[in-house]
Parts: C-alpha cells; structure tokens; sequence
C-alpha cells in the first residue's frame, strides 16, 4: 500500500509545487517508486517536471470526471523511480463543476485505488485554496505535509489550515493526521526567519521537521529547466535540503 | 466615480497584498480618498492593517449574500485618507454557496454602487485563484493590475490570467482594461530577475509599470506590526517604490 501525502496550504507561494517536485525526486533515487499528481489547475507540478502542458493526452480532470482511469494519465520523468499524473487548464472547471455531484470530495481517492498499489510513494500537489480539489486531495491522502514559508502571512494562515485538518479527520478521512511542517525558504541573514522558525517550534514542537529548506536560488532555476534540482545542480543546498528531507520522512515511515 | 482597481494573480505569494495594502496607504498619502476591500478569506489584507479579525463585526461575506450594505464594513486605518472592507475566514463558504445563486458574479459590482462615489481609488484584492471570488472583482473594477514575482512559475501563469482578462472583457465586464504588470521581489543580484523582466517587456511592452518593486526585508516585517511600510518604515526601498508606484498611477488616470 502506497504512502499517499497531501502537500497543501491555502496560503499561495510557500513552496509547495517545489516541495512535490524535489521530495518526490529525491524518494526516486532512493529507489522508492513514487507518483506525483498535480492536482492544481496551475500545473505547475507539471512544467516543473519538463512537461508540456499542451501536448498532455490524458489529464486529472478527465480522471475526477470519469472519463479515463488515473493509469491512464501517467507520465515518465527523466528518474526511472519517478512518474507524474499531470493536470491541464481544464482542471479549472473542475471546481465549479463537481459542487453538484455525488460523492464530490471522494473523486481522487476512488481514482486512486486501482494503482496505489504499484508506488511506494503518492505525492499530491494542492492549489493555493480548500476548495473542492484540496478536498479531495485530503480526502485521498493518508497525511498532510505543510510546507510553511518563514514570513509573517504564512505563520498566520496555519492555524486556519490546521482547523480544516480536524474538520476533515471528523468527516471524510478520520485516519488523516499531520507528517509534519516543513520551513521553507528559511534565510538565516533575515530575523523574521528565526521569529517564525521559534513561534512554530514553540506551539507545535513535535510536528515540524528537523530537515529545513534554505531559501536557494537553484530551487527557483530548476523549474525553467523542467528538473528537479537534484538534475539540475545535486550539489546545491537545495536539493541537499530535499535529500535529508526525504531521509526523514522514509524513516518515520519505518518507524511507525 | 472612483477608479475601481482589481489586483489578482492566481498564483499565490507574488505580492498581491502587499502590493493592496502599500500602494493603499501611498494613494493615501497622496490626499487621494483610497478604500481597500480584502477580497481574500485568508484576511492578509484585514490584518496587514493592524484589524483584528475576530473582532470585525461585518465583513464582505455578509455583503456578498446580501445582509448589510458595503459602507457598515467599513473601518478607518491609521492614515486619515485610507479605511478598509475586512474580510472573516467566513469568506471561504462564498466560494461555494454563490455557485448556484443569481447574478452571482455582480454581488460586489452592485454592493458598490452605493459608496464608490465617496472614494477616489477602491483597491480590491484577491485570493490566489480564479474562483467566484477573483469573478466578482474582475466584474467589479475598471482595471486590473496584475503583480508578478520574477520567478519562472509565475510568468508562466501570465497567459492564463491574460486570458481569464479576455473572456471577463468578453462576458462580464467590456470596460475592464489592464492598469498593468508590476514587477514584484526584484532581486538584481538574482539573474533569474533580469531574465523574467526581460521575457516580460519583450512580449507586453507598453503595459508593464516603470515602477519595479525590489525584494525587501522590511515589506515583510510591516505585516506583523500591522501596518503599512510608509509607518513602519518610510525610508525602505519597499516603501518608497510603493510610492513611485501610486505616482504612476494617479498620471496614468490624469492623461486618460
Ligand atoms: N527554498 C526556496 N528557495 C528559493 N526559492 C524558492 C524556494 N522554494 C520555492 N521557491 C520559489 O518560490 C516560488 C514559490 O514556490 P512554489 O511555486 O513552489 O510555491 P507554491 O506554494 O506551490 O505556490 P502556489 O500557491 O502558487 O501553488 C517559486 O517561484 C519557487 O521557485
Ligand atoms: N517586495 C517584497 N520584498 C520582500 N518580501 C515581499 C515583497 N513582496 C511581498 N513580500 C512577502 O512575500 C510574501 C508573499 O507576498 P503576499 O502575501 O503579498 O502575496 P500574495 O500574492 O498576496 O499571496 P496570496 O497568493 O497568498 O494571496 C509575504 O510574506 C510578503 O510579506
Ligand atoms: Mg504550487
Ligand atoms: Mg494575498
């Protein structure tokens, strides 16, 4: 059975695409077969794995609707471990069109039956809202990883978010709990970084990772590229970074 | 007839806040009559102000389902010229119960009939997508200003926004013209900066501002203070090309 985590938090910009992109690349080398789906219509999760958008056959919407099976959607990346569901612009529709239909926060994880089975690893990529997609995603998922940008905005949109985590624990997935809070874009020149990394620390202590992610100029790069950082620049602090996280999380799963 | 200003982007963390809330206060400075409606249930707007959420008594949901006019939200700031429409985490329901109401997308443009002629700017800033929400201020406004971070993530997403831009020209609003694309977290040391910009001016060369916001500490220290950089610190670069900013603004509606 797949280890299927939702990376989410309704606060744009914090580095979640990056955190699906270079956690599920550094899982691939450490040879654990790991899916990315790109559940926000942005499709950022997509280009960043070098995929074109335009060129896409199958896509998640078609999969939320019914019309083809998650199997059908998935792509190979340049990592032999490593494959992605992609999403097109029609994903966009997606929200206003399933408010009215059955079993609408259920869509992804009924998807998802049917090849859990071939990964260890299922990582899904969340739009910056929670709406009906990031419902479903936590809906699908079997815990949330939060990643949590270290400035004033993002410290203030975590108590709401983690609301909507016991909303969902109590209705639709009750086995949903917390894998952790990831710091990102941590800048040790700058003091509202450490402010932010004290105030987590100190109301959540034993939720937030020991692996932090620097701010890192080659994470924003590797995007234009359509690579992880990993293929872009191993070396660089960023894909360091990404490394000792998923040493973590592959050893909690362990432990557990 | 106040110039009604949508500020959107529907990728997340490129500085649509910051971006309400300084060139809010600048406009304001500037003795221009300025009201900023927090269009986001995230509330970064209400609380970038110093408002303390919990204690708001009506905010814009109550507005959009039609319980109390616009001008009982509205609540002063620190500068005299400059008050605020708050927003409550009430506001996510909206997304979804305004799906399957009347004239759904002209709940704000009707609401702000009334008061629009008390103020000479109405700054409304969106969430992070291109939902009901970001609908009713596209609907709402007469022009759109679209901040855009210089990272490779969110010029690719300029297309899609252009095109919601057209299809609103289109359907809902003929007269909403595009104010501008600013520039926002310029970093010069950062060659990613330089080549974004110069993709941006290439393909919209007559409707990027002159004025650049650069990447600065203290833009992201004022929200926790709760106000704008002009009072937390007036001599910040970030403050000063807010400035530069409202400038270019108030000629631009001048010559028209
Ligand atoms: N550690 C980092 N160092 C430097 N830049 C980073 C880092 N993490 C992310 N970025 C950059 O910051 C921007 C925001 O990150 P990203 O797009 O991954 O966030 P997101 O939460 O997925 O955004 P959205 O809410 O729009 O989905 C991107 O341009 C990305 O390249
Ligand atoms: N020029 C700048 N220099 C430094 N930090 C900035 C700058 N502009 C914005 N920031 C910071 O970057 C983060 C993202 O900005 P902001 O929240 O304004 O973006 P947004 O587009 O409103 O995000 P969302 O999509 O979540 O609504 C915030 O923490 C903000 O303080
Ligand atoms: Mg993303
Ligand atoms: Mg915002």
């Amino acid at each position: 059975m797949a280890k299927i985590i939702a990376i989410a938090n309704q606060k744009g910009g914090v580095g979640k695409t990056t955190t699906a992109v270079n956690l599920g690349a550094s899982l691939a080398v450490a040879e654990k077969k790991t899916l990315i789906i790109d559940v926000d219509p942005q499709g950022n999760t997509t280009t960043g794995l070098g995929i074109e958008r335009a060129s896409v056959q199958h896509s998640l919407y078609q999969v939320l609707i019914g019309e083809v099976s998650l199997a059908a959607t998935v792509l190979k990346t340049e990592l032999a471990c490593l494959s992605v569901a992609p999403s097109t612009k029609h994903l966009t529709g997606a929200e206003i069109e399933l408010v009215t239909t059955e079993r609408r926060e259920s869509r992804l994880k009924e998807a998802l039956r049917s090849i859990e089975q071939s990964f260890d690893y299922v990582l899904l990529d969340c739009p910056p809202s929670l709406g009906i997609l990031t419902l479903n995603a936590l809906t699908a998922a079997k815990s949330l990883l939060v990643p949590l940008q270290c400035e004033y905005y993002a410290l203030e949109g975590l108590t709401s978010l983690l609301e909507t985590l016991k909303l969902v624990q109590r209705g639709f997935n009750p086995e949903l709990y917390l894998e952790g809070i990831l710091l990102t874009m941590f800048d040790s020149r700058n003091r509202l970084s450490h402010q932010v990394a004290e105030e987590v620390r100190a109301h959540f202590p034993d939720r937030i990772f020991r692996a932090v992610i620097y701010r890192n100029v080659r994470l924003s790069e590797s995007p234009s590229h359509g690579k992880p950082a990993l293929l872009y620049d191993a070396h660089s602090s960023g894909a360091q970074n990404y490394l000792e996280l998923a040493k973590e999380i592959i050893r909690n799963g362990e432990e557990n």
